[in-house]
């Protein structure tokens, strides 16, 4: 068995037309994504599991609102934030998820948690958020989730709407 | 959407994904992100996926099992499993998304079928990588 590891990462194909992207925020995003992978490779290099990584990468791109994910999710039609994560590790297909929750500064640890203490796989709403509590994982209020350009994004999609366009642009689904 | 896929030291494989969705979904949907076989898997035998995308689309399809099950009873390579997948399967769907993807041999595959991703990855002794456009 070979001794070297190999990651990689996303942060969604949601991304700005290549027309409408700056240098500036280009560079931004290829700086984010180098500090995710480090984050990431930081755990291989010292012989962590691929669990532990990807669960450090994902982490970091929670906690960077240039993300849709964690800090940078995007907003329902009701201007709510909705999160969902999941985890799988390939040696004996244990996995866990969570839909629907809000609050946990990182869903994927919520989501390994449902893996690592529970018997399920999937864990929704108050339920997966009982679990995170009792598990001890860091909560955040609803102002740390917030970002200004998730919430134009929003009244965006809600004014096209209400003239009757389909909001069928990849780069403001976000996803 | 986020997600990242690793191969470790000892030949473990693992993926994770996370997301805020779709901007102004509908309040209880839930896309393809925490659904295992769809948007997560992992499998030592074959590899471990993390998609983005059009989440409808990545469920209908069940992508990430899809890729991992051309490897184990087709015997295609990862390349030719996510291409397949994403260009082939989600391609009837333009701008449907993509996928990163890692076998048990340390190998890497990021296709997707609109017009960019943000993306990275890095090996054992190689500069690390980021790209956001093709």
């Amino acid at each position: 068995m070979s001794t070297g590891y190999a990651l990689a990462i996303h942060g969604g194909a949601g991304t700005l037309p290549h027309a409408r992207m700056t240098d500036a925020a280009a560079a931004e995003y290829h700086a984010a994504l180098a500090a995710v992978l480090a984050a990431g490779e930081a755990v291989l290099q010292e012989g962590g599991s691929a669990l532990d990584a990807v669960t450090a990468a994902v982490c970091a791109l929670e906690d960077a609102p240039l993300f849709n994910s964690g800090r940078g999710a995007v907003f329902t039609a009701d201007g709510a934030q909705e999160m969902d994560a999941a985890v799988m590790e390939g040696t004996s297909r244990r996995a866990g998820a969570v839909a629907g929750v809000f609050g946990p500064r990182n869903p994927v640890r919520l989501a390994r948690a449902v893996m690592e203490r529970t018997d399920h796989v999937m864990l929704i709403g108050q339920g997966a958020l009982a679990l995170g509590r009792s598990a001890g994982l860091p909560f955040e209020e609803p102002e740390y989730f917030f970002t200004q350009p998730r919430w134009d994004a929003l009244q965006e999609t809600l004014e096209l709407r209400a003239r009757g366009g389909e909001d069928d642009d990849p780069a403001r689904r976000h996803g | 959407t986020v997600g990242a896929v690793a191969r470790d030291r000892d030949g473990r494989l693992a993926a994770a994904t996370s997301t805020g969705g779709m901007t102004a979904k509908a309040p209880g949907r839930v896309g393809d992100t925490p659904v295992i076989g769809a948007g997560t898997f992992a499998d030592d035998g074959s590899c471990a996926v993390s998609a983005t995308g059009y989440g409808e689309v990545f469920l209908r399809w069940s992508a990430a099992h899809e890729i991992s099950a051309r490897m184990r009873l087709a015997g295609a390579s990862l390349e030719e499993a996510a291409r397949h997948v994403v260009e082939v399967d989600l391609g009837a769907y333009p701008d449907s998304g993509g996928v990163i993807a890692v076998d048990a041999a340390g190998n890497i595959a990021m296709p997707f079928n609109c017009e960019g991703m943000y993306r990275g990855h890095v090996r054992t002794g190689a500069a690390a990588q980021t790209a956001i456009y093709r």
